[in-house]
């Protein structure tokens, strides 16, 4: 199992992010309103950080951040996230994630 | 004079961007919508670089990009162009530095 396989299945929410990244400081606040309890990994922090920037980038996750799992699936950047919480479908995918 | 000072009184519209950061990016495209045509520097492209950014830390501005100068005097980030857009008083100012 690879290191972002391992990360993602390990929490109802996963963000990856970078510290001095503005758009995802907002993903992130989003989904503490929610009352999400994400783990959130940043990358420009850790020493996994280039390692887990080459997976995400395999799976087609071009640019990197933020990328957001919900229930160990890849849902998204910044855009989607936002568009999902505007069609009101975020709340029941974090639901149904067991993240609410 | 310093090198920002002479690079934001060399045109109408300069911007202190980073390539990698869509909040930039956001920035940049909203001036260019406008019909402006500015001096873009992307920070991580840069070998001036660094020195750009620590002389843009002693002006106050932290975080750092975006920066943008209009008419040589430093405007704000992205929150405060946004505003200003909002309010409808960025195209008065552009037009009043020369840039429309
Ligand atoms: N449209 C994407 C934008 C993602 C993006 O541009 N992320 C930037 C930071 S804001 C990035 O990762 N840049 C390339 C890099 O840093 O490797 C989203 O909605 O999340
Ligand atoms: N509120 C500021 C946010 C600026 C910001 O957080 N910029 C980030 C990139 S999105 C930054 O420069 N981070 C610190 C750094 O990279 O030095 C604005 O409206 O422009
Ligand atoms: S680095 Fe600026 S918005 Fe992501």
């Amino acid at each position: 199992m690879d290191t972002v396989t391992r990360l993602v299945s390990s929490r109802p929410v996963v963000i990856f992010s970078r510290s001095s990244c503005s758009m995802c400081h907002t993903i992130k606040s989003l989904l503490l309103e929610f009352g999400v309890n994400p783990a959130v990994y940043e990358l420009d922090e850790m020493t996994k950080g280039p390692e887990i920037e080459q997976a995400l980038l395999r799976h087609g996750r071009n640019p990197i951040v933020p990328a957001v799992f919900i229930g160990g699936e890849y849902v998204g950047g910044a855009n989607e996230i936002i568009s999902l919480h505007l069609q009101r479908s975020l709340q029941p995918m974090l639901k149904n994630a067991g993240a609410l």
